[in-house]
């Protein structure tokens, strides 16, 4: 376990005391490749390990603790603090509907996610509706509109090879029509150098002005989390991060590297294919994943 | 640290985050890394061009040995091959573009819906499918996919069709009971065909870290992988991972998906692979 690793590492430094310049160093040359391990982006590992060294050097290692328990500790509680954020919840809005739009790249999760937030204010007693907007991809209006009959949520959709723009407005004014207080917008999943689809995003936001813009991202990106993340967050200004596939086993070092590039919050985690596998994200949890 | 004309740790470092940056993962870095700091102290590199030809020599090397990067095919009867791989990756999007650029070769293609758990799934491949001049044969909603195939293979075998290509629902390597129903269609598909399945390709998609390891490792557990279909490689990830699955398991990527239209597949060019990590 990785306070036994990183004390086997650092057996050569046998003093008590404080814990020295040279030891921390060692200890955050191991810390440093879990962190890459975990793929967590090399940019960010860095910034983050020069941030703990400064908080480690000098710290007066506990007498019950070793100094590889120590540094860990210190790492995961710098990890924890990094990824918390205090109202990470839903910004809703003080006129309904609060709407919230769902992006990201290619298969990441957005159709699923969009349907297990329905899911999720209908269980919290709001009215939700759901607008299918990816009119590209063949049967995405067939894939959310069987996912919103299942959880009895309404669907406002449009016809494949449509216009996202205008079938979102058309979700909005029956939104309001019909009292639903929040809309779910599900777009279609995009490359962040896709000036065109990223124009059409910029257009969807003027169009809908969202609460909430959530960036739904695979949890077992790898280094590409950072320009991914950087590119949406630069279109759009997100304001939050759904995590999916979190039922892996993948480290998911890509929430340190979104979190630490475009410093939004992990709203939400995705943890299966059901629409009931939605949670909150914990940062501790997040943390001590990362770390194993 | 050795220090060569113009190649220092400044060097090393630099190359060390140029692979780490193309998802080539920790350990895969480290042992290119030895390698050309080995190559500097024999001599073989003198400066930053060299340095880079060593490190794309190497790499090509370490792709080229593995598996045949060929689309195997059957001897007589329809080939059958079964595309795998964990959820959103390019699965049936992949198997849409292997039909065509087949049917541009002049033969006759079947797509066989077996993800018959996922909403809309069997919609989206029979939409494909026509786009693409291919029959088609689904099951029933959260129906038996090994039915699906066998019915696929029964259905090729009456009509006479050149290939069948086996669509298989998104499932993580970490859930047991999903990877043992692959074993399944597997075998269902082992039995029915003399060789078959005579592909198995696990789709990845191009942006994905080195959880793609632990993909491989539990999917080749379950079922014999031939090759690996590097989907997404017109996002801005390089998939650098796959010559790390090269050097564990000899797996090739054959095919790579550059898009999402039915044109939008290449065969695996190792060289330009490299070029793509070093622009
Ligand atoms: N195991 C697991 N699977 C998930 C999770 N979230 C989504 N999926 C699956 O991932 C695959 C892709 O999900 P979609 O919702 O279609 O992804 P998308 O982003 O809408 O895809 P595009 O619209 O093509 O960009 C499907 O097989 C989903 O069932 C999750 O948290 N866990
Ligand atoms: N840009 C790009 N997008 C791709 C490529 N291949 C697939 N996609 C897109 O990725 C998304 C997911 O593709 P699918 O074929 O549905 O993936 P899948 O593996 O079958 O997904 P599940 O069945 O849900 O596990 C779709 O939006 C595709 O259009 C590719 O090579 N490039
Ligand atoms: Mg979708
Ligand atoms: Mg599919």
């Amino acid at each position: 376990e990785l306070s036994e690793k990183l004390d086997a590492a650092l057996g050569k430094f046998r003093q008590r005391g404080v814990l020295t310049e040279p030891m921390v160093k060692e200890g955050l040359r191991e810390i440093r490749r879990i962190l890459l391990e975990a793929d967590v982006h090399f940019k960010v590992t860095r910034d983050f390990l020069n941030r703990v060294q400064e908080q480690a050097l000098g710290e007066d290692v506990l007498k019950s603790v070793s100094p590889g328990q120590q540094i860990v500790k210190i790492v995961h509680d710098e990890l924890a603090a990094l990824l918390g954020e205090e109202r990470a919840g839903i910004a809703w809005a003080s006129k309904p509907p609060t709407v919230i739009l769902v992006v990201g790249l290619q298969g990441s999760g957005k159709t699923t996610t969009a349907a297990k937030l329905a899911r999720r204010f209908v269980r919290d007693g709001r009215q939700p509706m759901l607008a299918a907007c990816d009119l590209q991809r063949p049967a995405a209006v067939d894939q959310l509109v069987t996912l919103a009959k299942r959880i009895k949520v309404p669907v406002h959709s449009g016809e494949t090879g449509g216009d996202p723009v205008a079938t979102a407005q058309e979700a909005l004014a029956q939104a309001e029509e019909q009292n639903r207080n929040v809309l779910i917008v599900d777009t279609a999943g995009r490359l962040q150098i896709d000036e065109p689809l990223m124009e059409e995003l910029r257009k969807l936001k003027s169009a809908l002005a969202p609460q909430e813009i959530l960036l739904v991202a695979d949890a077992m990106t790898g280094q590409e989390a950072v320009r991914i993340a950087q590119g949406f967050d630069d279109a759009l200004e997100i304001t939050g991060v759904a995590l999916t596939k979190m039922d892996g086993d993948a480290r998911g070092g890509a929430a340190l590297s979104i979190r630490g590039v475009t410093g939004r919050p992990i709203k939400f985690v995705g943890t299966g294919e059901g629409v009931d596998d939605l949670d909150l994200a914990d940062p501790e949890r997040l943390a001590g994943r990362i770390l194993q | 640290r050795v220090v060569v004309d113009g190649m220092d740790h400044e060097s090393l470092e630099s190359l060390e985050e140029k692979l780490l940056s193309a998802d080539f993962g920790v350990g895969a870095t480290l042992r290119l890394v030895d390698h050309v700091e080995e190559l500097t102290r024999r001599g073989k590199v003198r400066d930053q061009k060299g340095l880079r030809d060593g490190l794309a020599e190497e790499v090509e090397r370490l792709l080229g040995a593995t598996g045949s990067d060929e689309l195997a095919e059957a001897a007589e009867g329809p080939t059958v091959y079964l595309i795998v791989g964990v959820n959103g990756v390019g699965k049936t999007t992949s198997i849409a573009k292997l039909a065509w650029h087949l049917r541009q070769e002049g033969l006759t293609v079947l797509l066989a819906a077996a993800d018959t758990f996922r909403a809309g799934a069997t919609e989206q491949l029979r939409i494909w499918a026509d786009r693409v001049g291919a029959e088609f044969v689904g099951g029933q909603d959260r129906g038996d996919p090994a039915a699906v195939a066998f019915d696929a293979i029964d259905a090729a075998r009456a009509r006479g069709i050149d290939v069948v290509l086996v669509d298989t629902a998104g499932r993580l390597h970490t859930h047991r009971n999903l990877m043992e129903e692959l074993q399944k269609v597997d075998r269902v598909i082992r039995r029915k065909i003399e060789g078959g399945p005579h592909e198995t390709l696990i789709v990845l998609d191009a942006t994905v870290g080195q959880n793609a390891v632990s993909q491989v490792r539990s999917f080749r557990d379950a079922v014999e992988l031939t090759g690996i279909v590097l989907a997404k490689a017109d996002s801005t990830g390089r998939g650098g991972i796959v010559v790390a699955l090269a050097q564990e398991h000899g797996l090739p990527v054959k095919l790579v998906g550059t898009g999402e239209g039915m044109k939008d597949l290449e065969a695996f060019d190792p060289r330009a692979f490299v070029e793509g990590v070093f622009e």
